[in-house]
C-alpha cells in the first residue's frame, strides 16, 4: 500500500491527466486513485511523527489528517476543547512566520508554542456557509490564527486549550511559566528514506 | 464612506470607495505604489465547430469568441466585511453569487494573498464562460510579460511575437496565452508585480501593466480533438463545481523580485505537514 501514491502520480503522468483533456469518469478515476495514494501518504507520516516523538514505552495518539481546511472543515480541531497541532516543515531551512488557520467551535483560545510560552492568536468569523456540500459538512464557528516557527526537516508541536473550558490547575502551573523553556518537542528528523 | 486600507509593516492595499476593488498597492518600506485595479471578468467561449474557421473553445482549447472579457457586474461597492486584527487583515469581496474574494494580509509577511471562490458557474444562458482575474497597473511593460515554464526557468513572453518565428496572430486572446506553474509577472524600471499560483493556470498579459490568470471555465461544446465531451463538469449537485484558490501578490523592485519570489515558492510548493491529536495533557506532560 505504501506504493500506492506512486501509481496514483504515476498513472496521472497520461498527458489528458495533466491537462485535463480527460473524460470526466476518467477525471473521477484519477481522482479517486490521487485520494487514496494521499490518505496511504498520512499513514506513513503519521507513523513517522509517531517513531520519533515516542519516549520510553508511551504511544503517543495517532495523527489526524485535514484535508478541507480549505473550507473551513477539520472535525479534530472542531471537536476538541484541547489538541495538540504538529507541524513538519519539508525545507531545509526553519519555517518562521508561517500561520495556521484552524476552524474551531470556541470563543477563544491559549496556544502554547513547544518552548512553553503563549503563542499570540486571532478569532475570525467562519463566512456562512451558501455552497451545498456532500459529506462532512463543517460546523466551525470560528477560525483560530497563529504564527509558527519549525526547524529544518523538523517538526513542533503546539498545543491549544479553549480558554474558557481551560483546566485552572494547568493554568495555575503554566502561566507563571510563559517563559519557561522547555524545548524538548521541537526535534529534527534525520534524513529518512520513509519521510 | 472613504477608501478601505489594510497594511502591515511590508504592504499596504487600497480599495475604492465606490467599488470595492483594490486600488493600490503600497511597498511600504521601499516607498513603491502601484495604481492596480483588479476584479474579475469572463470570456464567452466560441461555439462554432472545427471544420472551419470557428474552432469551438472545450477542453483542449481556449477560444474567446471575442477580444474582450464581459464584466463580472456588481452593484456599489463589493466590499462586504473588513476584518482588523494584530495578525491578519481581511477584505472580503462580493462580486456576484458565484465569485467571491478574501484579501488578507499576514503580519509579517511580504505578499497579500487573494483567496478567490469561483463557481458554480451559471449555465442556464447557455453561454460558455472562461473566468479569469485581472491586473489593471499603470506599469510601462512594453508588450513584455515572464511566465514559468513547465517546471523550468522562467520566460519573458511579448504580446504577438514569437522569438525564432515570423507569427501571423489570429487568434488575440488564446494566442498570447502561456501556461503559468507557479508564478507570473510584468515589471517596469522601477517595480515589479509578481503573482504567484497555488495550481497550474493560464495566464497572459494582453495590454501594457496589465496581467490576468484563467480561475475556472465551463463550456456546453465539445471542441472535437477527442475527448467527444463538452468541459461541462456539474459535480455531485448537477449545478457545476465550485473552485477555490489562493494568488499570492508581491510588489517589489525588480532586483528583489527574483530572490524573494523564489523564496516565497519554496515556502508554498513545500508547505509544511500538519496533523492534529486530540490531547488532554499539559505541555510538561505532552513533552
Amino acid at each position: 500500500s505504501s506504493q500506492r501514491f506512486r501509481e496514483a502520480m504515476a498513472v496521472a503522468q497520461h498527458h489528458d491527466a495533466v491537462s485535463g483533456t480527460e473524460k470526466q469518469h476518467v477525471a473521477n478515476d484519477y481522482a479517486m486513485r490521487l485520494h487514496a495514494g494521499a490518505v496511504e501518504c498520512q499513514a506513513v507520516v503519521g507513523r513517522a511523527l509517531t517513531s520519533k516523538m515516542k519516549k520510553g514505552s508511551v504511544d503517543p495518539p495517532a495523527a489526524q489528517f485535514c484535508t478541507y481546511l480549505n473550507i473551513s472543515i477539520c472535525p479534530t480541531t472542531e471537536d476538541n476543547d484541547n489538541f495538540a497541532v504538529t507541524v513538519y516543515n519539508p525545507l531545509a531551512r526553519q519555517l518562521t512566520g508561517h500561520y495556521l488557520r484552524l476552524p474551531v467551535n470556541g470563543q477563544a483560545y491559549t496556544v502554547s508554542s513547544p518552548k512553553g510560552t503563549s503563542v499570540e492568536t486571532q478569532m475570525l468569523k467562519v463566512s456562512p456557509r451558501t455552497v451545498k456540500v456532500r459529506g462532512p459538512r463543517g460546523n466551525a464557528t470560528s477560525e483560530l490564527v497563529f504564527p509558527v516557527t519549525v526547524p529544518a526537516l523538523g517538526f513542533n508541536t503546539y498545543l491549544v486549550s479553549q480558554a474558557s473550558k481551560r483546566n485552572t490547575r494547568m493554568e495555575s502551573l503554566f502561566m507563571p511559566q510563559a517563559e519557561t523553556k522547555l524545548n524538548v518537542v521541537s526535534m529534527m528528523i534525520p534524513q529518512s528514506p520513509m519521510m | 464612506r472613504g477608501d478601505t486600507e489594510i497594511h502591515n509593516e511590508h504592504l499596504s492595499l487600497v480599495f475604492d470607495s465606490a467599488t470595492g476593488y483594490l486600488k493600490t498597492v503600497t511597498n511600504l518600506k521601499k516607498k513603491l505604489t502601484l495604481n492596480v485595479n483588479q476584479a474579475f471578468y469572463w470570456y464567452n467561449s466560441s461555439t462554432g465547430n472545427n471544420k472551419d474557421s470557428t474552432q469551438r473553445s472545450g477542453a483542449y482549447i481556449f477560444r474567446p469568441n471575442g477580444t474582450e472579457p464581459l464584466t463580472i457586474k456588481t452593484k456599489g461597492s463589493v466590499i462586504t466585511k473588513v476584518v482588523a486584527g494584530k495578525l491578519v487583515q481581511e477584505v472580503h469581496q462580493v462580486f456576484n453569487d458565484w465569485v467571491t474574494q478574501v484579501i488578507r494580509l499576514y503580519a509579517g509577511q511580504r505578499q497579500a494573498e487573494l483567496e478567490w471562490t469561483v463557481g458554480p458557474i451559471p449555465f442556464k444562458d447557455g453561454l460558455g464562460k472562461e473566468i479569469i482575474t485581472r491586473f489593471d497597473s499603470d506599469l510601462k511593460t512594453d508588450k513584455k510579460f515572464y511566465t514559468d515554464a513547465n517546471g523550468r526557468e522562467i520566460l519573458q513572453r511579448e504580446l504577438n511575437h514569437r522569438q525564432t518565428w515570423k507569427l501571423n496572430q489570429t487568434e488575440p486572446v488564446a494566442g498570447n496565452y502561456y501556461p503559468v506553474n507557479s508564478r507570473i509577472f510584468i515589471k517596469d524600471a522601477s517595480k515589479q508585480l509578481t503573482v504567484l499560483t497555488d495550481r497550474s493556470q493560464g495566464g497572459s498579459s494582453l495590454k501594457d501593466g496589465s496581467l490576468e490568470l484563467m480561475v475556472h471555465r465551463r463550456m456546453f461544446y465539445d471542441d472535437n480533438f477527442g475527448v467527444g465531451e463538452a468541459l461541462n463538469e456539474t459535480g455531485v449537485f448537477g449545478d457545476g463545481l465550485v473552485a477555490r484558490g489562493k494568488h499570492y501578490l508581491m510588489l517589489e523592485s525588480p532586483a528583489d523580485s527574483g530572490q524573494l519570489h523564489r523564496t516565497l515558492g519554496e515556502q508554498l510548493y513545500m508547505a509544511p505537514a500538519v496533523s492534529f491529536t486530540p490531547n488532554t495533557l499539559s505541555t510538561q506532560d505532552w513533552s
